[in-house]
């Protein structure tokens, strides 16, 4: 059987508020060594995504002093644990991205699903 | 039988040297819609790897002024056409990284391998 979200996905999730500056989500993805931030409100529900490719494009429009509001990407494409795999590759593919939040029923963030952990697939089937 | 990584490789790789800078560095992945880009000397040999992450980097250390050279990665971790892709899946995962340049004989680089077309096998095996 097609296997879920919750079998590959990760518990680690970086998070940070939108009102932070563009330098700490910098210092929090080089800290936890990865490209995604799951911005959230003060309520701790998602309000969007920040990544590297965020940071690098405030590079080229010389947006120094902004804030993760100015950058982040507030459509945020997502999966639950209960998702099957063929399903939340189809996303990562469709929109060229490599990470889904992966919510519960109140938008809570539970977890991540990178590309990366794609690979853990191969472990099994062939 | 396992699938090798010229079977789901993208022929689109984005390249740049060392000399050029970070700025254009953002600007070429910005163009290119991709989080990674191939190093190359002035023979076309691979000699590096920058990904928006080194971009991410040099925002926190304000490395403004700065070169390819300065922040890109020299040891790169590479893969060849012919590879299995559990083999070329397992380096994704104990490097934590996302991209493999796919090299011939000649160290030119031919292609790409991101975590993002490891979703391509689900579409065939369940
Ligand atoms: C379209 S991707 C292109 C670069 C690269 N392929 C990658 O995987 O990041 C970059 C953009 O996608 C956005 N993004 C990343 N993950 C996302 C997600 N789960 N939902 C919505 N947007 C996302 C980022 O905010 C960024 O602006
Ligand atoms: C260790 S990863 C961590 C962030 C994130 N998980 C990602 O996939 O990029 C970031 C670093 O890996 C390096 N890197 C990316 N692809 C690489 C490759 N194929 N070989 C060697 N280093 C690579 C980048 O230059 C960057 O310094």
């Amino acid at each position: 059987p097609m296997p879920t979200v919750k079998e590959i996905m990760s518990r680690m999730v970086h998070a940070i508020t939108e009102d932070e500056s563009i330098k700490t989500a910098a210092r929090k993805l080089l800290r936890g060594d990865t490209n995604h931030l799951v911005v959230l409100d003060h309520a701790g529900r998602l309000v969007g995504i920040v990544t590297t490719y965020d940071i690098s494009k405030s590079v080229v429009q010389e947006g120094r002093g902004g804030l993760v509001k100015d950058i982040m990407t507030r459509q945020v494409i997502r999966t639950t644990m209960d998702e099957h795999l063929d399903i939340a590759a189809q996303k990562l593919e469709r929109y060229n991205i490599s990470a889904l939040p992966v919510v519960d029923r109140d938008s809570r963030v539970v977890g991540m699903l990178t590309a990366i952990d794609l690979g853990k697939l191969l472990e099994r089937r062939w």
